[in-house]
């Protein structure tokens, strides 16, 4: 997380922790399942047969003391089908879900996020957080969960700005971008897999709108977010009984 | 004389019939029927030459040594003595038929000729027991010192109950020794009551009935057993066993009252010594159907269904609980309870206890618990019990508007089953609450 701050144990309850092809975030849905990045667990530019170890952690935001928590078997993974590792340029479908082997018990450090149900949550502007054990700005990853705040940013803005850049990589309707390029605010590598909420005050309740996903480097504008509103469909029939 | 095979009817002519008969002829038929049977002989045919006192032709029938008549002439005729329809019996099993013509059948100068005759004849038995009716049993002239069974041909002999036919097959002996009743009722008394019963008897009246049912024994009057003052029952006894197991012995004339034996197989013994004239005993003997104890429950849950004023051999009950309290037998848990009314009037069974439901330690919930709404840990029959989850970190799924309260409380129901009045003995489900954390992040510098 760039320009953020360390979070307090129970701001962020629903934050994974996980170590595949190195570190990664990922959020507690229900109390058996991971929401993280399929890039995670597939990463691009990486020879698309290495088998790694999924490791979850939950329940803390120290890495040594979430660690200490002993892991989460997972019994399942399950990538979007719309992924494609093979395409550095595009993270489409860039979202997983792993099945836990047994129920975690919640409590006021382990809570599960609520998904989004509504359109409104992408409103330009809207301030959401970001949480994860990423890089910071000083260039060194984290021993503590941070976040920070980011607002949703227009399209057109972040369109304009990979253009600029000359840049191909897709951004399509199934992302958005948040961000400010005035201020050193973003996630960075290692945060990816964590979630961007926003508090739905409506409903008193935290929302996750959307999933570290990819960057132009860090904290120089604008970070692209996974949208799910656009896969909640797809997470409820993984998820079936949920 | 022409004695006939011993048939049991035949039929006898004049020689020729029905062609007039020859004079000068005399012949003896001797019609023989079995022994035991009596000879019943009739006209049918009858033509023969009357004459005064049938002095002429005739047929003389005799039997037994007695002539039964002389006969001539023709049916419905005036002349001679013809025998009409009349029926001639014989005492014994013969009868002898005589038919006598002179030598000639002339009237006035001319010859009559006469068909002579047809005599039908069949055996008819001979009741021998008809003889005895009215003598005196004593009298040796008696057939059967007892009773005597005329039948086809012959009869035979029997004897009273309490009486055995000796090897004469006329005379009787006392033989009581083993005297057997089944009905489930009846009379038995001494020997010739209510005379004086016979000397020197070794009586054994045994009444046997079915399992289930007591035998009640009622003396009627007159009662005397040959008794002594001082001494109890020195000459003449009579004892009474059910089950094997002597209950009285009685002699005297005090009629004894009534009985109950509680037992399906009495034996009454009855000796007598050489003398006395005491007139006996009689008695009505009946059974009852045994009867149980009236069951009475243990405690206050058990009911018995349609209680019965009375129960007996082969009644039965049915237990059940109230609802919510459990049929135990010993330690053992029942679906259902009956008992037997036996055949020695005790139930099969002990009567039950009712002990109340336990629905057992309820079920842990899943990220949840629960706490009594009625005494704590007490699990039993109507205990309520009150479902909650780990708020705020779960939430009880509900459905069609149903508070938590509402889908969280079960009671133990009479089954012995935890039940939530809608969703059953389904437990309720906490599911985690999404986005809630407990330390949100807050900002407070603007």
């Amino acid at each position: 997380i760039i320009g953020g701050q360390k979070a307090k144990m129970g701001n962020f309850p629903w934050q994974a922790f996980t170590n595949v092809h190195g570190r990664g975030g990922g959020a507690l849905l229900g109390d058996r399942w991971i929401l993280t990045a399929a890039h995670t667990l597939r990463p691009k530019e990486v020879d698309a047969h290495t088998n790694a170890t999924v490791d979850v952690f939950l329940g803390h935001t120290n890495v040594e003391e979430i660690m200490k928590l002993a892991n989460h078997p997972v019994r399942r993974v399950i990538i979007h089908p719309e992924y494609r590792q093979e395409d550095s340029n595009n993270f489409e479908g860039d979202i997983a879900l792993l099945e836990l082997e047994n129920s975690v018990t919640l409590g006021p450090s382990l809570l599960p996020i609520c998904l989004p149900d509504n359109e409104t949550f992408y409103e330009t502007g809207l301030v959401g957080y970001v949480s994860g054990f990423g890089i910071t700005e000083e260039q060194k990853i984290s021993h503590d969960l941070r976040f920070v705040r980011l607002p949703v940013a227009r399209r057109e803005l972040c369109e304009s700005w990979l253009r600029r850049k000359d840049r191909k990589d897709v951004f399509s309707e199934n992302m958005f971008c948040a961000g400010d390029t005035t201020r050193k605010q973003d996630s960075c590598q290692g945060d990816s897999g964590g979630v961007f909420v926003v508090r739905d005050k409506k409903n008193d309740r935290w929302v996750a709108t959307g999933i570290v996903s990819w960057g132009i480097e860090c904290g120089q504008g604008y970070g692209f977010y996974t949208k799910l509103l656009n896969y909640v469909d797809w997470i409820k029939k993984e998820m079936q009984e949920e | 004389s022409i004695p006939t095979r011993q048939k049991l009817f035949g039929e006898v002519t004049s020689p020729l019939y029905p062609k007039p008969y020859p004079n000068n002829f005399e012949t003896t038929t001797v019609i023989t029927v079995p022994v035991g049977y009596r000879v019943k002989l009739v006209f049918w045919q009858f033509d023969l030459e009357p004459s005064e006192g049938c002095f002429y032709d005739y047929v003389k029938i005799s039997a037994d040594k007695k002539t039964l008549g002389r006969f001539c002439g023709q049916l419905g005729s005036p002349l001679g003595n013809p025998p009409g329809k009349k029926e001639f019996m014989s005492q014994g099993n013969k009868m002898l038929l005589t038919f006598h013509t002179d030598f000639s059948n002339e009237e006035n100068g001319t010859i009559v000729f006469y068909k002579g005759f047809l005599a039908y004849y069949q055996a008819v038995d001979l009741d021998e027991c008809a003889s005895q009716h009215n003598s005196p049993e004593e009298s040796p002239q008696r057939l059967c010192q007892h009773l005597c069974h005329n039948y086809l041909g012959s009869y035979f002999c029997s004897c009273r109950p309490g009486y055995e036919l000796q090897k004469d097959r006329r005379s009787c002996q006392a033989e009581c020794s083993s005297e057997l009743f089944t009905e489930p009722s009846g009379y038995i008394s001494s020997l010739e009551y209510p005379r004086p019963y016979p000397p020197d008897l070794r009586c054994n009246y045994s009444i046997r009935v079915e399992r289930g049912l007591t035998i009640q024994l009622k003396f009627l009057e007159p009662f005397e057993i040959d008794d002594h003052q001082q001494v109890h029952c020195p000459y003449d006894q009579l004892q009474i066993y059910a089950s094997g197991r002597n209950i009285r012995e009685f002699c005297g004339r005090q009629r004894p009252s009534h009985i109950d034996t509680g037992s399906n197989a009495v034996d009454l013994l009855f000796f007598t010594d050489e003398s006395g004239d005491s007139r006996g005993w009689k008695l009505h003997y009946t059974t009852e159907v045994i009867k149980c104890p009236q069951p009475k429950t243990l405690d206050m849950f058990t009911i018995i269904q349609d209680l019965q004023p009375q129960y007996e051999f082969r009644d039965y009950f049915i237990a059940t609980c109230k609802q919510g309290y459990q049929l135990i037998e010993g330690n053992e848990a029942l679906l259902s309870f009956t008992a037997v009314c036996q055949d020695d009037g005790t139930w099969h069974r002990a009567m039950p206890r009712c002990r109340i439901k336990d629905c057992g330690q309820p079920r842990s919930l899943p990220n949840g618990a629960f706490s009594y709404t009625t005494t704590v840990g007490v699990n039993t029959y109507q205990a309520r019990i009150q479902y909650y989850c780990r708020e705020p970190y779960y939430k009880m799924q509900t459905r069609g508007g149903r508070s938590e309260a509402e889908r969280g409380l079960y009671t133990c129901t009479a089954q012995g089953i935890w039940k939530n009045e809608l969703e059953g003995e389904k437990l309720p489900r906490c599911l985690p609450v999404c986005g809630k954390p407990v330390n949100p992040v807050e900002q407070k510098q603007r």
